[in-house]
């Protein structure tokens, strides 16, 4: 564990409260979209299966135990709880587009052509992309609650902390997972967009507007 | 192998 991961987990971690919260306190999932939410509940099922198979560390089953949950309530949340405000009609990204080249890529490109190893790669290829619904819904929309642009910041840096943490265990514990930096600089660029809108207008005290 | 090293990232 180094400062890095340490603070990209707990960026994870605030992005998944926000999220809940926003929703509980405004009883609304207004402007975020279900695909996003449903393709992350599936990127951490498939990743941590490893918690029947291997024990890490009490830290480490705690974190994946509370994504794997919060994941399938947000689900909840907006499929049931609040369906009557999810936005749909804006959510319309193509989600096949995604999980079946993603699935392929998995059964291609692996450390290890075993059940569980293209599970975790599938679910590594898949969250570099999970976001693509959520940012195509913003561009449709042209718009950004405040409190959905901390939301997404957090998720994002989570990430580009992750690349820290590898340049780091590269450097001083000789590790280095080709797959996940590849899919982590994937997930990290996708973002770059949303980064720069969040820090010229968000942190200026403006809502994220788009041009038409 | 450096992947059981892999399993304590999140």
């Amino acid at each position: 564990m180094n400062i890095f991961r340490l603070i990209g987990d707990m960026s994870h971690l605030l992005a998944i409260i926000l999220l809940l919260l926003k929703m509980w306190k405004t009883r609304s999932c207004a402007g975020i979209s279900g695909k996003s939410q449903i393709l992350f509940a599936l990127v951490f099922a498939s990743r941590y299966l490893d918690l029947f198979t291997s024990f890490v560390s009490v830290y480490n089953s705690v974190m994946k135990i509370f994504f794997i949950s919060t994941s399938l309530l947000t689900v909840y949340l907006m499929y049931f709880k609040f369906r009557a405000t999810y936005d749909s009609n804006h959510d319309t990204f193509r989600v096949e587009f995604l999980v079946i080249p993603v699935g392929g890529l998995a059964f291609l490109v692996n450390h290890e052509f075993s059940p569980l190893e293209i599970l975790w790669t599938f679910s590594i290829y898949l969250e570099s992309v999970a976001i693509l619904p959520q940012l195509f819904m913003m561009s449709k929309t042209g718009e950004a609650e405040t409190i959905t642009s901390h939301y997404l910041f957090a998720l994002g840096s989570y990430r580009a902390l992750y690349i820290l943490n590898w340049v780091y265990r590269y450097y001083f514990e000789g590790f280095f997972d080709l797959i996940a930096v590849v899919a982590g600089c994937v997930q990290t660029i996708l973002y770059c967009d949303f980064f720069y809108l969040y820090i010229t207008k968000v942190l200026k005290g403006k809502r994220i507007t788009l041009p038409a | 192998k450096d992947w059981i090293k892999r399993k304590d990232e999140l």
